[in-house]
């Protein structure tokens, strides 16, 4: 038996809005710390990986070792039917093919439930090595959000390049070249509001714009963003999930033809 | 040019 319930159906609809674009569907392996998921997009040049903790919802029980494939655009057509404020229950018996998803309003006076069918999916999972990263940036989420926007009028590749100073954005096409300057903040009241740069080593890497802005899909869930960065590997963009865990894209850096 | 996510990473 498994049995996972969040207070507000919000949170869900919004993890559901941040990994939508890039899978048409994926795998939620269910166990007892927890749902786990990790998915290439469809063209492999990305990789989503969500963590949601156990201790991080109401109520969650996981008996035995669950992977339910699930379609997204059909959970996407449930979720809509949630109020915002509606609890939501998922619930699935050992070895079903078919998972129910409840929504009960805060006075519990409407009580709905859709029942989905599994899939099952050929999911690949992959080993991501620990790595030293040379910079990390946190930053605020609207602000790297506006940012992918606005360069991305101007090419298909971003160039990130941090140093200790801050770290720069730019993007070069037709029309000219856009750079983006975020200096590291000094004395900020809101620490959401922080620009916060560990640099090891300065670091430069091109990346697909149309990634970055998909990853930005994810913006509601945290005030904050991480950006992890070394030469020759993926980047890692990081949305924690206050209370209950995070999403990180992994996104293959360009390099020269 | 993109390189690909899965060759940075090991399949398990």
């Amino acid at each position: 038996m498994f049995e996972a319930r969040l207070g507000q159906a919000t949170i869900l609809k919004k993890i559901l809005d941040a990994i939508k674009d890039l899978l048409n569907e994926a795998t939620f392996d269910c166990s007892d710390s927890g749902i786990q998921l990790q998915a290439m997009d469809n063209s492999h040049v990305s990789l989503v990986s969500l963590t949601l903790r156990s201790d991080g919802f109401d109520k969650f029980r996981c008996d035995r070792n669950l992977s339910m494939g699930m379609n997204l655009g059909s959970m996407a057509k449930i979720l809509k039917c949630a109020n915002n404020e509606d609890n939501v229950t998922m619930k699935a018996q050992d070895n079903a093919d078919t998972v129910t998803i409840m929504f009960e309003s805060a006075n519990q006076e409407k009580v709905s439930d859709y029942e989905m069918k599994l899939m099952n999916l050929d999911q690949e999972h992959l080993g991501i090595p620990e790595t030293d990263f040379s910079c990390v940036v946190r930053m605020p989420a609207m602000e790297f959000a506006r940012i992918c926007r606005d360069l991305a009028q101007f090419s298909e590749s971003v160039v990130i390049c941090c140093t200790k100073e801050g770290v720069k954005f730019s993007a070069s096409g037709d029309v000219g070249t856009a750079n983006i300057k975020l200096a590291q903040t000094g004395s900020v009241d809101k620490e959401e509001e922080a620009v916060i740069i560990e640099m090891q080593e300065p670091v430069t890497l091109t990346f697909a714009c149309r990634y970055l802005n998909a990853f930005t899909k994810a913006t509601p869930l945290s005030t904050q963003v991480q950006l992890s960065m070394c030469a020759d590997v993926p980047l890692v963009v990081e949305y924690a999930i206050k209370d209950l865990g995070h999403i990180r894209y992994y996104l293959a850096p360009k390099i020269e033809d | 040019m993109q390189r690909g996510i899965d060759t940075f990473f090991k399949r398990l």
